[in-house]
C-alpha cells in the first residue's frame, strides 16, 4: 500500500458517498448516467469474484463488499426507487453500452494474464472499467451544463484512476518483479476520457465561485 | 489456484 493508492481508494469511497448523498437526500437522478452505473456494477461484480478465495487484506476484501454493495444500490435506487425512477430519462441516457460490453469481453478473452477463467473476466472487468465513464460524459455533454454535486462526483471519479497511476509509477519503480500491463494501459486510457472534463471543471471551479461547469 | 492471485488492488 502506498499514499497515491490509499488516496486513490478514497477518492473512489468519495465519488460514491457524492452520489449516495446526491440521490438519496436529493431525491433526483437527473443528468447521472444510469448507464453508467450498471457498467460500474457489472465491472465490480466481474472483478471481485475473487472475494471467495483471494484474501490479500481485509482492507481489500471490505472494500469489495462495499463497492459491490454502493454501485448495486445506486442502481437499485435509479431503476425502481420512486421519486428517483422518474427523474431518469432513457431518451437521454441512451449510449449503446452493449457496444462497450461486448468489445471488451472479446479483449479480455484474448488479452488477458493467465488464460484461467477468472483472468478472462479479471481483464475483461479492467477494460470495461475504462470505458464505464462513457456514457455519463456523453449524458453531460447532451446536457452542456453539468449540476454542481455531479460534476464532483465526476472529478473524484476521474481522481481516483488519476492517483491509481501514480501509484502504478511508484510500484514500478520501488518493487521488483510489479507488472500490470493490462492495467497500466487500461487506466491509462480511463484518466485520458476525463481530461476534457478536468479541463472544464478547473475551469469553472478555478474563480472560486461554484459557476457551473459548462461543456461544449 | 483460480487465479487473481496477483492482483493485490481494487
Amino acid at each position: 500500500m502506498n499514499i497515491f493508492r490509499f488516496l486513490g481508494d478514497m477518492s473512489h469511497i468519495l465519488s460514491f458517498v457524492i452520489l449516495l448523498l446526491k440521490i438519496t437526500q436529493g431525491k433526483s437522478a437527473a443528468g447521472i448516467s444510469l448507464r453508467t452505473q450498471e457498467l460500474y456494477m457489472i465491472v465490480f461484480c466481474s472483478r471481485y469474484l475473487d472475494l471467495f478465495w483471494n484474501f490479500s487484506s481485509l482492507y481489500n476484501s471490505f472494500l469489495k463488499v462495499v463497492f459491490i454493495a454502493c454501485s448495486s444500490a445506486i442502481v437499485y435506487i435509479i431503476r425502481f426507487k420512486s421519486p428517483q425512477k422518474d427523474t431518469w430519462n432513457p431518451e437521454l441516457d441512451n449510449f449503446p453500452i452493449q457496444y462497450l460490453i461486448g468489445p471488451c469481453a472479446v479483449a479480455g478473452l484474448l488479452i488477458n494474464q493467465d488464460w484461467t477463467p477468472f483472468e478472462m473476466i479479471w481483464a475483461f472487468s479492467i477494460y470495461l472499467e475504462a470505458v464505464a465513464i462513457l456514457p455519463q460524459l456523453f449524458l453531460l455533454q447532451k446536457q452542456g451544463e453539468v449540476e454542481n454535486l455531479t460534476s464532483h462526483y465526476v472529478a473524484a471519479l476521474g481522481a481516483y484512476r488519476g492517483l491509481y497511476l501514480m501509484n502504478w509509477v511508484y510500484r514500478y519503480f520501488t518493487e521488483d518483479d510489479y507488472l500490470q500491463r493490462i492495467v497500466w494501459f487500461a487506466g491509462t486510457v480511463q484518466t485520458g476520457l476525463y481530461i476534457d472534463f478536468f479541463y472544464h471543471y478547473y475551469q469553472s471551479k478555478r474563480g472560486g465561485l461554484s459557476r457551473p461547469v459548462k461543456l461544449p | 489456484a483460480w487465479g487473481g492471485e496477483d492482483h493485490d488492488e481494487l
